[in-house]
């Protein structure tokens, strides 16, 4: 899985 | 980003702001607990680790640095500003946080998306973040009467991560694949750990009257 996949929240 | 996210974001950012207004509008943090401040700043600054290598959008980037600053600015206020830190509860915010952080960094060692720094600092961040409350809530048990700014801190505080909850069951039902047990579970707990508040909160709006926790 990508980074921003599960990181584009705050 | 989805309207049940966008709330979540806004809730947060009034319940900071509503902090703020608080604190230089009546230039006292009597009823605020600087320990609840100061983990959510270490909060803010773990979980944030990305900011200069990780760009996702101009909103992303915009709100992690106004919640890094708002965190240092409160905490900082609390501590130095001459006026400011005068009416700190000292004596009634006595909660030994230094269990929840020990705590959290040791689970986040067990559970986190990928064993690397940023990521375990990362799980570390979602979990501190889950009981940071908790030093607030005591104090707010501790001080009786609640002034209005500071229960309505709380309450939004509360409400924010509930929202949360929202955005993450319409994500899994909408996108294939969706999960986030790690922010999931511990948004529950958090949000979860709110719910006697939440009750006196809404009784004191019922009945008009001044919010009182139990002691």
């Amino acid at each position: 899985r990508h980074y921003e996949d599960y990181h584009d929240e705050l | 980003m989805n309207v049940f996210r966008l709330a979540g974001d806004m809730t947060h950012l009034l319940s900071i702001l509503l902090l703020l207004l608080k604190i230089y509008a009546t230039k006292s943090c009597s009823g605020v607990s600087r320990k609840t401040q100061e983990l959510y700043a270490i909060v803010f600054i773990f979980r944030y680790l990305d900011l200069f290598t990780d760009f996702i959008s101009v909103y992303n980037t915009f709100m992690k640095v106004v919640f890094i600053a708002s965190s240092l600015a409160i905490v900082w206020c609390m501590r130095f500003h001459p006026v400011v830190r005068r009416s700190y509860d000292r004596e009634l915010d006595t909660f030994r946080y230094f269990f929840l952080v020990g705590a959290s960094f040791a689970l986040a060692l067990i559970w986190h998306e990928k064993f690397s720094v940023q990521e375990v600092f990362w799980a570390f961040s979602i979990y501190l973040e889950a009981v940071a409350i908790l030093p607030q809530l005591v104090l707010l048990q501790r001080s009786g009467n609640v002034d209005n700014l500071t229960g309505q801190y709380v309450f939004f505080l509360g409400a924010y991560r509930a929202f949360y909850i929202l955005n993450w069951i319409y994500r899994y039902l909408t996108e294939p694949r969706f999960t986030r047990w790690i922010a999931g579970t511990s948004g529950v707990v958090q949000t979860a750990l709110y719910a006697d508040f939440f009750y006196y909160y809404f009784i004191s709006w019922k009945n008009n009257s001044k919010l009182k926790l139990p002691a």
